[in-house]
């Protein structure tokens, strides 16, 4: 995240970590279910095998093991069959646990929005990752605020690429406030009534973020795929 | 040309193929040659003013991209014309004899041109010597002058508003070549070989149009896709499947969207479960319910796993078969995982009462509280 913050531990228990060896973390995901998480289709690319994959809950600082830390391994990948990498459109995966996460106060899942529930422009949500901060990688968990923009005026800021509706845009146009490098997959959620935390979009893509290449970040707009992946957990719950 | 000896200028010549002799080769043959497709004559006599012996040999010449190339610099409205009428030079029809472009055509593509070439150190055609040929008005001889209405551009390019001529493959690619943009103006999506939403003049791939997913504002590309019998029901991707398999525990369909949505709680205040078996709705029997039943509803509905469960008594008077879905005998033993395929149809419900229930969704987004502390 540029220009963020550390966050305090358990602030975003909804917060994962995909790793892999030998790198370690990855990618950056989200838990909407005790067995459930979200994260993009490009954290797979090459590298689709789930047994490759191990996903840690419940971290602030990815040095240092804390005892609220959950590690779970991944039994299986779903990449959304529409997954276009040569223009990162519907870039979303769910992904499923082998085993259940236990829910503490710091291991956590987001809500979803409902299919009609948009993130509307101009309010203010957060991101939040373990990725590049312009200058370094933190340890910490990093949060930022950014604001919801239009897909009109994203558009605007770039031409060379199509802003579709799998897409939310979010952050500020001299990109003061932005998800980098190793955040792709982490939330942005925002607040709603009761002090509940919705999960609009997944951090996807955008300008280079630490260069002098400026602009909001690009999201995969969850509330698209809200039925997309009800199903697809239903499906591989119930049916498959 | 009978013994298979075809002189120079008369291979594929109508000539030999009449089994005339060589001396009648020079004869008239339809232009064949792509870039030149668009002039106001239609045939044309070989070897051209290039020396050129065969339009197929004019098609892999240097000068067949030399003048495309050319007219992009806009530098002689009639570049294309008079590089046609020396390429593919109009054959007369009467005397099956090349009539050549008018002298002022060729010197003032020269003048105007030439220049532009040797920027990029390119030379003019060395065998467009402008004296050869004839002047305009000049006795008995005619040569070609443009018509007003010549275009400039031959058919495989697209001529920007600006005069210049651009591939026209290049038009409507999402890139600008025109230098006042306009091969990237009024781009409908046929242009663009695309398929029109007609709700908002979007544009989608051939391959979107149903292929389950909506990509239309309406659903239009979704939008009769599947002819399905009476006696059937479309799944999501469009096939059909018999609507007695509809909800009936297995997958027939074959993205499964015949098993989906089929465990539902009725919008009244008294929450009835409804399952969507065959097509229909039907509400539950509450005869030998088990609460494990209503822990899976509701984990079917994606909702918690403590739901509370009411049976709710019939108001009719008659133990109806219809309409009712009554608990297998051996649901235990069946092999289904799911709620749909526990339940059969055709049984007398006997309590006369029905299953409500009310599912609690899992808590979700919730942070803790920040700790106080003592400052």
């Amino acid at each position: 995240i540029l220009g963020g913050r550390t966050s305090r531990p358990g602030r975003w228990p909804w917060q994962c970590s995909m790793q892999s060896d030998p790198s370690g973390h990855i990618c950056g995901c989200v838990l909407i279910g005790k067995k459930w998480l979200l994260t993009v289709a490009h954290c797979f690319e090459g590298r689709d095998n789930a047994d490759v994959w191990k996903v840690v809950f419940g971290i602030n600082n990815l040095d240092h093991p804390s005892p609220f830390m959950q590690t779970r391994k991944v039994k299986r990948i779903i990449l959304h069959p529409r997954y276009n990498r040569a223009v990162v459109d519907y870039d979303i995966s769910i992904v499923e646990l082998d085993e259940e996460i236990n829910e503490t106060s710091y291991v956590r899942p987001v809500c979803l929005p409902n299919k009609d529930q948009h993130a509307q422009p101009d309010t203010y949500c957060y991101i939040t990752g373990w990725g590049h901060m312009g200058n370094r990688m933190p340890f910490k968990l990093q949060e930022g605020e950014v604001r919801i923009i239009s897909m009109d005026q994203c558009q605007s800021y770039f031409d060379m690429k199509t802003i579709t509706s799998r897409m939310l845009c979010a952050g500020y146009e001299s990109g003061t406030v932005d998800s980098c490098m190793g955040d792709s997959g982490g939330p942005l959620v925002c607040e709603e009534s009761a002090g509940r935390w919705t999960l609009y979009g997944l951090t996807s893509w955008g300008s280079v973020c630490f260069s002098q290449v400026l602009g909001p970040g690009v999201y995969s707009n969850v509330t698209h795929f809200v039925e997309w992946i009800e199903r697809q957990i239903y499906l591989h719950t119930f049916l498959l | 040309c009978r013994d298979t000896f075809c002189p120079g200028g008369c291979s594929d010549n109508i000539a030999c193929d009449n089994h005339s002799n060589s001396m009648n080769c020079s004869r008239c043959e339809p232009i064949t040659l792509e870039l030149c497709m668009n002039l106001p004559y239609n045939f044309t006599s070989y070897p051209n003013y290039l020396g050129h012996q065969t339009q197929k040999e004019t098609s892999i010449s240097w000068e067949s991209s030399l003048f495309p190339a050319l007219v992009q610099t806009n530098c002689y409205k009639y570049l294309m014309f008079f590089a046609c009428t020396v390429l593919v030079p109009k054959c007369d029809l009467e005397t099956h004899k090349r009539v050549p472009p008018c002298r002022s055509l060729c010197k003032n593509s020269k003048e105007l041109c030439e220049s532009v070439l040797a920027i990029v150190g390119l030379q003019w055609p060395e065998d467009t010597d402008c004296t050869q040929f004839p002047e305009e008005n000049s006795g008995n001889e005619t040569c070609l002058m443009p018509d007003q209405g010549v275009e400039e551009c031959s058919p495989s390019h697209f001529k920007c508003n600006s005069g210049r001529c651009v591939l026209a493959s290049r038009r409507c690619d999402g890139q600008t070549d025109c230098d006042d943009d306009s091969d990237e103006e009024n781009c409908g999506c046929t242009e663009r070989g695309l398929w029109e939403c007609p709700s908002n003049k979007g544009c989608i791939k051939h391959t979107m149009i149903c292929d389950g997913f909506p990509d239309c504002p309406d659903l239009a590309d979704e939008k009769n896709c599947s002819f399905c019998k009476d006696n059937e029901k479309v799944c999501n991707n469009h096939e059909c499947v018999h609507r007695s398999v509809w909800c009936d525990g297995k997958t027939d369909c074959s993205d499964s969207s015949d098993e989906w949505d089929c465990v539902t709680l009725s919008k009244t205040p008294s929450s009835l479960l409804t399952i969507h078996k065959s097509a229909s709705d039907y509400q539950v029997c509450a005869d030998n319910w088990q609460e494990e039943l209503s822990m899976l509803a509701c984990k079917q509905m994606g909702l918690g796993d403590l739901p509370t469960t009411h049976i709710v008594q019939d108001q009719h008077d008659q133990p109806g078969r219809r309409k009712w879905l009554h608990l297998s005998s051996d649901w235990r033993h069946k092999n289904g995982s799911t709620l749909q395929a526990l339940l059969v149809k055709g049984h007398v419900c006997w309590s006369r009462s029905k299953v409500s229930l009310h599912c609690v969704k899992e808590d979700c987004g919730r942070r803790p509280a920040a700790r106080m502390t003592k400052r």
